[in-house]
């Protein structure tokens, strides 16, 4: 019986690399 | 086939942490492949009973994993605000920076977390320091559109210079 496995999301990132319009 | 102590802290499972630990308490800080706790995971998963538990057998919540992630940054990501006060409680340092210049803060209020972000600013987390993508956490809300974080971020300025007047 495998047991059930949870993974560490990553952190999001803090460079939102904004684009001109 | 057993889970590890990473992730039965993960996953909540407090009985079977209790039965891992008779091996030893000291398990309670060993680190993964990434350097992270059992406590951190716990953080991260939102387990304040975990949480709770693995402090009162005397696990390190000042560990950092491999690029310097703390329990308090990712229990800020998810804006678990009860582990957050827990976590403060017990010392850790609130403008403790991860290696992409990343703080509690900035990942509270990326993550739209107002109470977590209100929280944190009241512990004495430091608003003026940036990622280093140069963005301060005031620079997220304004950009990502977050009204109630930005409106956090001004009431705490304005107290603090309500407070000055003095």
């Amino acid at each position: 019986r495998r047991k059930t496995v949870v993974n560490m999301p990553p952190l999001p990132s803090l460079d939102l690399k904004l684009s001109d319009p | 086939d057993t889970l590890s102590i990473h992730q039965l802290a993960a996953q909540g499972d407090l009985n079977q942490l209790m039965k891992y630990l008779q091996q030893g308490d000291f398990l309670i800080d060993l680190q993964d492949e990434w350097g992270f706790t059992p406590l951190m995971w716990a953080a991260a998963f939102g387990e304040i009973a975990v949480v709770k538990y693995a402090l009162e057998k005397g696990a390190d919540p000042h560990i950092l994993g491999k690029e310097r992630e703390s329990a308090l940054a990712l229990a800020s990501v998810r804006g678990y605000t009860d582990i957050i006060v827990l976590l403060l409680d017990h010392g850790v340092d609130v403008n403790i920076y991860d290696w992409n210049g990343g703080t509690p803060l900035l990942y509270a209020a990326r993550g739209n977390h107002v109470k977590c972000v209100e929280t944190l600013l009241a512990k004495g987390a430091d608003l003026t320091m940036e990622a280093d993508s140069g963005y301060s956490p005031m620079d997220l809300a304004v950009a990502l559109g977050f009204k109630r974080v930005q409106q956090a971020i001004e009431n705490h300025v304005l107290k603090l210079l309500q407070s000055n007047r003095v």
